[in-house]
């Protein structure tokens, strides 16, 4: 039986680009998974950009220094494909009855695919919002399964004309995501424009019911000394039977300095 | 300690919404801002527990009792800030982000926001051509006390005032910018250092964008009434 709650699956990941890789991944979750670090797959940093994995590997200088950035090739000049990329990972996890698996993106820029022991399952575009996937059913039974996912970069990456400028020729400002990235009056172009799995991945095991987004909301009267906390939560049922609940809240003073609760 | 629990059921594939009755506190340890006070945190746990199964989820989240309001003073057309009842005079630092490449590490947000603290600032604004920042950008917040001016993702360069003038518009798919702009409500909105959602930099992001953000941002009426007296609370529960 699994433990209750949410595991970050930040280590172990390959990293390839697109182009470099001729299988699909479908294969790459099912008959031909990576196995290591070798050509065209290199350790990857998740969460983090394409650009952050091909920094740490050393396939380009870190932008930061001198005039390195000139050196690296900006994403209008590459095309789109030069920085999609594929990331993979392997996780273990085995659920008893009634329990469910969510994979959770806390953020992608910009979309992907989503391959899980070749299932494919497509996260839509747009760099702020939540992915949750339940997968559940698509888990393998002896709790070895392969991820793979294909990030893509924003659908209107711009052209950063030679004077430079504000953002660039804005057409980052056509997407939903950050707009820096073309290059400000502070900052050089970001080749990539921080394509990637920028934020954080995890797997939660829950239950038949799961708990979602609770929102904690307090008012305060008489000079503050009459205090009230609202909480309302939304839940979900993932089971087939009417499940039978006992909510709990607690509330609990932080300690502080070295007084411990017994 | 306050501990609360409700039975309810809930239908097979139902997704359902529940409101706690409220739990009542006397004289609480109130958040301050940097400077003003204790940034006093208690730990919100909600579970689940399913008859025949055991408990079945868990979240827990730091929370702050903190009132924050502000209004556009008309003397200086400056916006003026309250914290529990307190005026505070901000000392606010403009962010964009940690880092170019996005390598956002809890080590580097408690490293810069501390740093942000120890230079005695009290608000943090973050640009909007920048990120929606994350969660542990807001939690090193709750607990130095820098309260958060948090832009969605607009600015006068890029959409509408820039050189060339692009995107007047805005985004090409609004729908998409309110789905993200609710996500990201959702992700930080306990926040005891949330201060301020703010539309966008030096623009006002397109009108329908603007008007689904302040209708959709606004506090819920029965909590508007600051210091009604008891009656509210039973409309409210």
């Amino acid at each position: 039986m699994a433990e209750i709650g949410k595991i970050k699956l930040h280590s172990g990941w390959l990293a390839a680009r697109s182009t470099d890789v001729e299988i699909g991944g479908t294969q790459l979750t099912t008959t031909h998974p990576p196995t290591g670090p070798t050509s065209p797959w290199m350790e990857a940093v998740v969460p983090g950009t394409v650009l952050g994995t091909l920094v740490k590997n050393k396939v380009v200088p870190d932008p930061f220094y001198g005039l390195e950035n000139e050196t690296i090739i900006d994403i209008a000049d590459s095309g789109r494909e030069h920085y999609t990329f594929w990331f993979f990972t392997t996780f273990q996890c085995k659920l008893s009855g009634n329990q469910h698996l969510d994979l959770n993106f806390r953020a992608i820029n910009y979309s992907a695919e989503v391959y899980l022991n070749g299932h494919r399952m497509v996260l839509p575009r747009g760099m702020f919002r939540r992915h949750n996937l339940d997968v559940t059913d698509i888990l393998h039974p002896d709790g070895q399964n392969f991820l793979a996912v294909l990030v893509f970069p924003p659908d209107h990456p711009g052209t950063i004309p030679t004077e430079g400028g504000q953002g660039g020729d804005h057409e980052i400002g056509k997407d939903v995501a950050t707009q820096y990235v073309e290059g400000w009056d502070w900052i050089a172009p970001i080749r990539d424009r921080n394509t990637g799995i920028w934020d954080e991945v995890s797997i939660a095991v829950t239950g038949p019911v799961k708990i979602i987004d609770p929102h904690l909301v307090s008012t305060l009267f008489d000079d503050y000394k009459r205090v009230y906390l609202y909480a309302t939560t939304e839940l979900k049922n993932k089971s087939s039977w009417v499940a039978s609940c006992s909510l709990n809240i607690q509330v609990t003073a932080e300690l502080e300095g070295n007084i411990c609760l017994v | 300690e306050h501990l609360q629990t409700q039975h309810l059921s809930v239908p097979p594939g139902a997704h359902v919404q529940y409101t706690f009755p409220e739990l009542f506190f006397y004289k609480p340890n109130l958040w301050w801002p940097n400077g003003m006070g204790k940034q006093s945190l208690y730990n919100v746990t909600i579970t689940v527990d399913v008859e025949g199964y055991g408990e079945s989820d868990s979240w827990s989240h730091h929370f702050g009792f903190r009132k924050i309001e502000s209004h556009i003073d008309r003397a200086t057309g400056g916006r003026l800030f309250k914290v529990n009842g307190e005026p505070i005079f901000i000392r606010g630092g403009n962010w964009i982000l940690s880092d170019g490449l996005l390598r956002l590490s809890d080590t580097r947000y408690r490293t810069d926001i501390k740093f942000h603290a120890d230079m005695n600032l009290n608000m943090i604004r973050c640009w909007g051509g920048g990120l929606a920042e994350r969660p542990e950008f807001y939690h090193y917040c709750d607990i130095y006390g820098l309260l958060v001016w948090q832009e969605f993702w607009i600015t006068g360069d890029v959409d509408g005032r820039g050189v060339p003038v692009s995107n007047p518009n805005g985004p090409l798919d609004h729908e998409l910018f309110m789905l993200c702009a609710r996500d990201t409500v959702k992700l930080l909105r306990n926040h005891a250092s949330l201060a301020l959602w703010v539309g966008g930099n030096e623009q006002i992001p397109p009108n329908d964008i603007n008007m689904s953000l302040k209708n959709e941002l606004k506090l819920h009426p029965d909590f508007m009434n600051a210091n009604e007296t008891e009656n509210t609370m039973d409309n409210l529960s």
